[in-house]
């Protein structure tokens, strides 16, 4: 089953 | 203060009409650079990310940095007001609570000002690195927006796949499932009708179909699209907007746990 990703996962915070 | 006249206003009403049904209240950045907005969707699964450069207004001033958080849905109604061939300058006092959009008719016999209340927004700012792709796909956006439209009424998942062959969509619901290539193509003619795949090595990603159909809302904005993706990393979706800027899209893929 695949999961849906949060898109902060991915980026960093500034 | 700030002072920015964008004379081809159809842009910022076009930019409104594309993000305003995937994120309801952003922070719009004012810098020397230009006038930017990045937002995430309140399920915080995609992100929009708005240039329009200073050197694309025909004035722009912009003193100190300034960032006006606005409810994007009363902001489009606002720009709703406007002509289609209006002249829209943006103006705002430091410190203010409101901002002030005003459109000039082309023969400049009308003139309207609209002021809307800022709000506070609290959101936070997320560093996208520059990523090499392993795949970009340049199309015609419309040929994007109609392969979006036509697979959400199979499934709700697409699976985009480049490999030489070119670039498949993929969907499967209870229906049934559909599957649709698009080979590079070479017009002659118009490079905006033009399909070209740059690959460095095949991408497979699953992205949920009802965030590509609202990115297509930008469809307006420019004639191609470009989709960016590497393995396991968020798509970019990007349609430029002529001369001044962009409107990029990230979505988060679908992954095996």
């Amino acid at each position: 089953m695949k999961k849906q990703q949060s898109i902060s996962r991915f980026f960093t915070a500034t | 203060m700030l002072e920015l006249r964008l004379v081809q206003g159809s842009l910022l009403k076009k930019v409104l009409d594309a993000i305003k049904d995937l994120v309801t209240d952003a922070n719009f950045d004012c810098s020397e650079s230009g006038f930017s907005l990045q937002a995430m969707d309140s399920s915080h699964v995609a992100l929009v990310a708005l240039l329009l450069r200073s050197d694309g207004f025909e004035h722009y001033r912009c003193d100190r940095n300034l960032s006006m958080g606005m409810n994007l849905t009363n902001m489009s109604k606002m720009l709703k007001c406007a002509g289609n061939d209006d002249i829209i300058t943006i103006k705002a006092d430091d410190g203010g609570d409101s901002v002030t959009f005003m459109f000039e008719s082309p023969s400049q016999d009308k003139v309207s000002d609209f002021e809307m209340k800022l709000m506070d927004i609290d959101s936070e700012h997320l560093g996208i690195p520059e990523t090499e792709y392993h795949a970009i796909v340049k199309m015609p956006s419309a040929e994007f927006a109609r392969i979006c439209r036509d697979l959400s009424t199979i499934g709700d998942t697409v699976v985009i796949s480049v490999s030489k062959d070119g670039v498949k969509f993929s969907t499967s619901g209870d229906i049934g499932s559909a599957n649709v290539v698009c080979r590079q193509n070479n017009s002659v003619d118009n490079k905006d009708n033009e399909t070209v795949i740059e690959m460095n090595e095949p991408v497979s990603l699953t992205f949920a179909l009802r965030y590509l159909n609202s990115f297509t809302k930008a469809t307006t904005l420019s004639n191609t699209v470009t989709l960016s993706m590497s393995k396991e990393l968020p798509v970019v979706v990007e349609y430029k907007i002529a001369e001044i800027g962009h409107i990029r899209f990230y979505l988060a893929p679908k992954i095996e746990d």
